[in-house]
């Protein structure tokens, strides 16, 4: 009776935590704190458990209405489901990925994802276009359609090593692995030790690692 | 060639510019 695991258990898209930690690199511990960030989260807007886009978009940039091609893009690999919101087993899956004891391999695969805007499999020279004016829209660059032209040219050449204009996940991975940096977006390095950096909401942690 | 080739920004890496998005950090998630 109203024990921690029996009101956890109504909770819509609940995961139990080892489970959870067995799948990635967090541990029990961090995975019931980010149980707590994810309660904030979820119940930003809507109190249903579940993190809806505004509550996404409220999260990142404290406006709820400002929307984003890239915003978008990684709330819809969160939404593993694809159901519209996303539920506490994504957010934690897919928060893992960004750890930085996460296999580079996932890294790359998720960055390989996020850039293929249509899900075709294959990032286009115009959804890499596509993502290039959306990066200088957000920013004070302003560069000429020239400019833009050679920058999406010279990166799409050098990164389509078979030359048939779509780049494939084993270009991808290779390009990578040449320009390692290219991923550097996918590390939140303070991931690794979350009950340091976050003592706040880990205070009310209730499983102990030992 | 269009005196735009030999900008500064041509060598750029698109990927990487596209990497400094901000919101493709996700450390708002962790902000009071």
């Amino acid at each position: 009776m109203g024990c921690y695991c029996s009101k956890e258990a109504k909770t819509p898209g609940y995961e139990d935590p080892a489970v959870l930690a067995a799948a990635t690199p967090f541990t029990v511990n961090e995975v019931e704190a980010l149980y707590e960030l994810f309660k904030k989260l979820s119940s930003s807007i809507f109190d249903d458990g579940l993190i809806h886009k505004e509550e996404f978009q409220l999260a990142l940039f404290r406006n709820r209405n400002r929307r984003n091609l890239f915003a978008d893009r990684i709330f819809d690999l969160f939404d593993i489901k694809r159901n519209g919101v996303i539920e506490f087993g994504e957010f934690v899956r897919s928060l893992g990925v960004f750890h930085p004891n996460a296999p580079v391999e996932d890294k790359i695969s998720f960055a390989f994802r996020l850039y293929d805007l249509r899900q075709t499999g294959y990032i286009k020279r115009e959804e890499l276009k596509e993502m290039v004016l959306a990066l200088l829209h957000e920013s004070d660059l302003v560069l000429s359609d020239d400019v833009i032209e050679v920058i999406v040219d010279r990166t799409y050449n050098d990164a389509d090593k078979k030359g048939d204009g779509r780049i494939d996940e084993e270009e991808w991975k290779e390009f990578v692995l040449k320009h390692p940096s290219m991923i550097k977006n996918m590390t939140l390095p303070y991931l690794k030790d979350i009950s340091v950096a976050f003592p706040s909401f880990v205070m009310t942690s209730e499983v102990e690692d030992s | 060639r269009s005196p735009d080739a030999q900008h500064p920004y041509t060598h750029i890496n698109a990927f990487q510019l596209i990497g400094m998005s901000s919101c493709l950090d996700l450390s708002g998630f962790f902000e009071k």
